[in-house]
C-alpha cells in the first residue's frame, strides 16, 4: 500500500488504492472469473473526468512560472490518458467477451495507471507548492544575510519593513504545511523550527538595535554586540535551512525513517 | 485548487468503475 505524505493526497488516493488492491485480489481468486458487467458507462465517466483533468492540467502548466512543473506535469497527464485508453479498450473487449482474460488484465492495468498517473500529477503539483513555500523562506534568508551591514536606525527600520511581511508569509505557509503532513516527525520538526524562528526574531532585532546604539554612542562592546547579532542571525538561518530541508522530504525513507 | 478537484473527480469515477468490476468477481468467490 502506498504511503501518501500529505493529508489531501492521502484523502484523494487512499480509498481507490485500497479498491484497486482488492480488485487485483478478487481477480486472482476468481481465476477465470465471472462474466463482467457492461462497464461502458463507468469507463465513459472516467474518460470524461480524464479529459477534464487534462484540460485543467494544461491550464495549470500554461499559467505556472515553475519550470520543473512545466517539465514534469505533461508526462503525468500522459500517463493518465494512456490509462484511460486501456480502460476504454478493456470495456470494448469485455463487451465482445465478458469472460476475456486479457480485458481483465487491461482493466486492472488501466485502474492502476489512473491511480499512479493521478498520484504522479498530485505529487508534481504538491512539489510545486512546496517550492513556493521554499521561495518565501529563501526571501527571509536573503534579508537575514544583510543584518550584518545594518548600522543606522533608518536602515534598521527599513530592514524591519522588509523582513516582517516575508517572515509572516513564510511562517503562515510553513505552519499550514506542517498541519498537512501525514508523517508526524516531519510536521513536528517544522513546528519546532518555526517556533524557534519566531522566538529568535525579536531577539535578533534587539541585538541589532543594541549594536547600532553602541556604534552611535561610540561605547565599548561593539565587537561583542556584532558577534551576538551575527550569532542570532545565523541561528535563525540554520532553523530556516532545516525547515527548507524537511519541506522537501516527500517520503519517510528520505529522512532515514521506517 | 482546480487540479485537486479534477483529481478527486477522476478518482471518484475510477472508484465507481473498480467497484462495478469487483462486484462481478465477488459473486464468484
Amino acid at each position: 500500500m502506498p504511503v501518501f505524505h500529505t493529508k489531501i493526497i492521502e484523502s484523494i488516493l487512499e480509498p481507490v488504492a485500497q479498491q484497486v488492491s482488492r480488485l487485483v485480489i478478487l481477480h486472482e481468486e476468481a481465476e477465470d472469473g465471472n462474466a463482467m458487467p457492461d462497464l461502458a458507462r463507468p469507463v465513459q465517466a472516467v474518460s470524461l473526468a480524464v479529459n477534464n483533468l487534462v484540460k485543467v492540467g494544461h491550464e495549470t502548466i500554461e499559467s505556472s512560472e515553475d519550470s520543473v512543473l512545466r517539465h514534469d506535469m505533461p508526462s503525468a497527464l500522459h500517463r493518465v490518458e494512456t490509462a484511460a485508453t486501456l480502460l476504454q479498450q478493456a470495456s470494448d473487449m469485455l463487451r465482445a467477451d465478458p469472460f476475456s482474460g486479457p480485458a481483465r488484465k487491461k482493466l486492472i492495468e488501466g485502474s492502476r495507471g489512473i491511480l499512479q498517473g493521478t498520484s504522479a500529477l498530485l505529487l508534481c503539483f504538491d512539489e510545486s507548492e512546496v517550492r513556493k513555500i521554499v521561495k518565501e523562506c529563501k526571501k527571509v534568508l536573503d534579508y537575514l544575510g544583510v543584518a550584518e551591514v545594518i548600522d543606522t536606525m533608518e536602515d534598521l527600520v527599513q530592514f524591519l519593513r522588509d523582513i516582517s511581511p516575508a517572515l509572516s508569509r513564510a511562517a503562515r505557509e510553513v505552519a499550514a504545511r506542517a498541519a498537512e503532513l501525514t508523517h508526524p516527525p516531519h510536521a513536528d520538526t517544522l513546528t519546532r523550527c518555526l517556533d524557534s524562528v519566531k522566538q529568535l526574531a525579536p531577539v535578533l532585532i534587539c541585538s541589532m538595535k543594541m549594536y547600532i546604539h553602541i556604534l552611535t554612542e561610540g561605547g565599548k562592546g561593539m565587537e561583542e554586540a556584532a558577534e551576538n547579532r551575527n550569532y542570532l542571525a545565523q541561528r535563525m538561518a540554520d532553523e530556516i535551512h532545516e525547515i527548507i530541508r524537511v519541506l522537501q522530504l516527500t517520503s519517510y525513507v528520505e529522512d532515514g525513517g521506517e | 485548487e482546480m487540479i485537486l478537484e479534477a483529481a478527486k473527480s477522476i478518482i471518484a469515477a475510477t472508484s465507481a468503475l473498480v467497484r462495478a468490476a469487483s462486484a462481478a468477481q465477488r459473486e464468484l468467490i
